[in-house]
C-alpha cells in the first residue's frame, strides 16, 4: 500500500478492496478496518508492514488456543471422519493425511465410504497404495454405514492407531444426503461411543461466502472440530476460513498447498497473513 | 431482503422530483453489499454499481410505481443485460468432428459436465465421442468410462504420457468414424502452473477446437476473475458454465466471470445426475444474486 500512508479514504477502499477480494466476508472486513482506523489515531503514518502487524496480532489472537493435532494418544483407533461439499479435495486429502500419520509410525487406515460417485473407491485407492496404508473397501457397496461399520471393526482388530474415512462429497441443501451423514456418524458411535474422535471440515480454498454456510450447515449435522482448506497452491486466499473461525470457533487444522503426497501443511496464522501479503 | 431494504429507503420519495445522489447513495451501498456477499468480485460489484448510479440519477420518479421499486428495476434489468443472452448455442457447424475443450480449474465439475453434455448432444441426434485427456488425477480415465457408459456415449482413451498426442489420436479416431462431436475432458489445473496451461495452449493450437468450455465452481468467489481472466487469455474461451447451481450458493461469480471475460455463459450445472443441465436464464440468475 506504499510507504508511510496517511490513513485517508483512499487508502482505506484500497486496503477494504484487498480484504473483500481475499473471501474474508463483511464481519472480518469491517472488523479489520474498524482495527485499522482505531491504530491510524495513535499513529498518523501506517504503512504495509503495519497493517501485516495488526493482522498478524488479531488473527493471532483470534486462533491462539486452536488445537491442531488430531487425538491419536488413545489405547483405541483415532476415528476422522471427512466431510465437505463436491470437489473440494477429500479424497486427494485423505491420501495426504495418511501418509503425514504413516510418516510418523502410525499405523493408519483408509475407508473408502464413497459409495456414490464414479471411480471414487478406484481413486483412493491409488492414494492408499501412494501413502503405502491399507484400505477398507467394497466396490459392491451400495450405502456407506455398512462399510464403516465393517471398517471401524477392522481397526480396531488390526489394531490401528488412527482410521480416515471418506465420504462421498455433498451439498449441505440436500436433506436426505445430510441424513445419509448423520446416521454415518451413529453408525460410527455405535461400534465406538466416543467416536468419531475428529470430524474434518475439507473445504476448496477458492470457494466464496458458501464456505460459512458450509460450515454452519455441516456442524449442524456432525460437530466439526476442524478445517482443511485446500487449494491454497492458487491465487486463492482462502479468506473465509477466518470468517468460520471468528463466528463458529472451528480450527483450521491443515492446508492444502498440492495435488501431490506431500502436499499438506498443519496451519498457523502466519502463514495466512503472508500469503495474503504474498 | 434487497428488495425491502430499498423500498424502505425510497419510501418517503413517492411522486417527489427525481432520485438525486443523496438517496440513492444509501440504496447503492445496500445493493453493493448484497453484491459482495453474494461473490461478486469487488471490482466488478464497483462497476455494477456506478453503471445503476449513472442510470438512476436523473430519472424522473414516475407516479405509477414507488422510487423503490424504480431502482430495483434498474439495478435488475442492468444485472440481466450484463449477464448476457440466453440459450447462446454451441458453434457445432465445419468440418466434423466438431471438437469442444472443457476446461477449469479443480474439481470445478469438468468431467461430470463433459459425460452430461455428451448424452444431451446425443439424444439431439449428433454422435459424441469422449477424449479422456486428464492422465493425472488417480482413476480420472476409470471415472470417465463409467460416466460415458451411463450415458452410452464412446469414450477414447490411451495408455500415454502425452496429453497432445491422445487428443491428436482421438481426432484420427474420430474421423475414421461416424463420430461427429469430439469432447476433450481436461485436466483440472492453476491458472498459475505454466507448464499445465501451455499443455492446454498446445491442444488448442494444433487442434483448433470450435469451442473452449470454462467450467467453474458456482460456488467460487473472488478468485474467480484470476481464474477466468487467465484461461481466457491464453485460450480465448467460447463460453461459460458454472457448476453446482443446485446448492445455495447465490453465484455472483457468474456476474464476474462474465464481465471480465465478455464471454457467454453456455450451460449451468444444477445436479450430480445426468439430466442436470440447463441452459442459462439471465433472469434467474439476477433474482439468485440480488437475493
Ligand atoms: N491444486 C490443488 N488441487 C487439489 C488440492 N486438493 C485437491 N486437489 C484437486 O482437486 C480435485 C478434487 O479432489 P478430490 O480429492 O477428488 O475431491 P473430493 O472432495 O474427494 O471430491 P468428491 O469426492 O467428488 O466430492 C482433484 O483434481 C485434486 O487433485 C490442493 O490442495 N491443491
Ligand atoms: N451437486 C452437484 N455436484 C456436482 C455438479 N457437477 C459436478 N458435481 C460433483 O462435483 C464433484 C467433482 O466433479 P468432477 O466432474 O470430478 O470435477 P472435475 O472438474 O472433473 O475435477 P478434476 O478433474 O479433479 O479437476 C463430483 O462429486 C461431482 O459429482 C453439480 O452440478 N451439482
Ligand atoms: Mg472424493
Ligand atoms: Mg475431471
Amino acid at each position: 500500500f506504499g510507504l508511510g500512508m496517511k490513513i485517508d479514504s483512499g487508502l482505506l477502499e484500497r486496503i477494504e478492496a484487498f480484504l473483500y477480494e481475499s473471501d474474508l466476508g463483511t464481519a472480518v472486513t469491517e472488523l479489520i478496518l474498524d482495527e485499522i482506523e482505531k491504530e491510524s489515531r495513535k499513529k498518523l503514518l501506517l504503512n504495509e508492514a503495519d497493517i501485516r502487524e495488526l493482522m498478524l496480532r488479531l488473527f493471532g489472537e483470534m486462533f491462539k488456543d486452536d488445537e491442531l493435532s488430531i487425538p491419536l494418544e488413545q489405547n483405541q483407533p483415532c476415528v476422522v471422519l471427512v466431510v465437505g461439499v463436491n470437489g473440494a479435495g477429500k479424497t486427494t486429502t485423505i491420501g495426504k493425511l495418511a501418509s503425514h500419520y504413516s510418516a510418523s509410525g502410525k499405523k493408519v487406515l483408509i475407508i473408502a465410504a464413497d459409495t456414490y460417485r464414479a471411480a471414487a473407491i478406484e481413486q483412493l485407492d491409488i492414494w492408499a497404495q501412494r501413502a503405502g496404508v491399507e484400505i477398507i473397501k467394497n466396490l459392491e457397496a451400495k450405502n456407506p454405514s455398512g462399510i464403516v461399520y465393517d471398517g471401524i471393526q477392522a481397526g480396531i482388530s488390526r489394531n490401528a492407531d488412527l482410521i480416515l474415512i471418506d465420504t462421498a462429497g455433498r451439498l449441505h441443501n440436500k436433506a436426505h444426503l445430510m441424513q445419509e451423514l448423520d446416521k454415518i456418524r451413529r453408525v460410527i458411535a455405535k461400534v465406538i461411543p466416543d467416536a468419531p474422535h475428529e470430524t474434518l471440515l475439507v473445504l476448496d480454498g477458492s470457494i466464496g461466502q458458501n464456505s460459512l454456510v458450509q460450515a454452519r450447515e455441516f456442524s449442524k449435522v456432525t460437530p466439526v472440530s476442524g478445517l482443511i482448506v485446500t487449494k491454497l497452491d492458487g491465487t486463492a486466499k482462502g479468506g473465509s476460513m477466518i470468517a468460520i473461525r471468528k463466528e463458529l470457533h472451528i480450527p483450521v487444522k491443515f492446508i492444502g498447498l498440492g495435488e501431490k503426497l506431500g502436499d499438506l501443511l498443519p496451519f498457523s496464522p502466519a502463514m495466512f497473513v503472508n500469503a495474503l501479503f504474498g | 431482503q434487497l428488495r425491502d431494504n430499498l423500498q424502505t429507503i425510497f419510501k418517503n420519495l413517492r411522486g417527489q422530483g427525481k432520485i438525486t445522489e443523496q438517496n440513492i447513495a444509501l440504496a447503492l451501498r445496500d445493493v453493493r453489499r448484497t453484491l459482495l456477499e453474494a461473490d461478486v468480485n469487488y471490482g466488478v460489484a464497483r462497476s455494477f454499481i456506478d453503471a445503476v448510479k449513472e442510470k438512476a440519477l436523473g430519472e424522473k420518479v414516475l407516479l405509477s410505481i414507488t422510487p423503490g421499486q424504480q431502482v430495483i428495476k434498474i439495478i435488475h434489468d442492468e444485472m440481466v443485460r450484463l449477464l448476457g443472452d440466453t440459450q447462446v448455442p454451441l458453434k457445432l457447424d465445419g468440418l466434423p468432428p466438431a471438437m469442444i475443450m472443457v476446461v477449469g480449474l479443480q474439481g470445478s465439475g469438468k468431467t461430470t459436465f463433459a459425460a452430461k453434455l455428451a448424452k444431451q448432444l446425443k439424444a439431439s441426434g449428433k454422435r459424441p465421442m469422449l477424449v479422456a485427456a486428464d492422465i493425472y488425477r488417480p482413476a480420472a480415465i476409470e471415472q470417465l468410462q463409467i460416466l460415458g457408459e451411463h450415458s452410452s456415449v464412446p469414450v477414447y482413451r490411451e495408455q500415454n504420457r502425452d496429453v497432445l498426442r491422445i487428443c491428436r489420436n482421438a481426432l484420427a479416431q474420430a474421423r475414421n468414424s461416424d463420430v461427429n462431436v469430439l469432447i476433450f475432458d481436461t485436466a483440472g489445473r492453476l491458472h498459475v502452473d505454466d507448464a499445465m496451461m501451455e499443455e492446454l495452449s498446445a491442444i488448442h493450437r494444433e487442434l483448433k477446437p470450435r469451442e473452449v468450455l470454462f467450467v467453474a465452481d458456482g460456488m467460487i468467489g473472488q478468485d474467480a476473475v484470476n481464474a477466468a481472466k487467465a484461461f481466457n487469455a491464453r485460450l480465448d474461451v467460447t463460453g461459460i458454465v458454472l457448476t453446482k447451481m443446485d446448492g445455495d450458493a447465490r453465484g455472483g461469480a457468474a456476474l464476474s466471470i462474465r464481465s471480465v471475460t465478455g464471454k457467454p455463459i453456455k450451460y449451468i450445472s444444477a445436479g450430480e445426475s445426468t439430466e442436470d443441465l440447463e441452459a442459462f436464464h439471465p433472469e434467474r440468475f439476477a433474482n439468485r444474486i440480488l437475493g
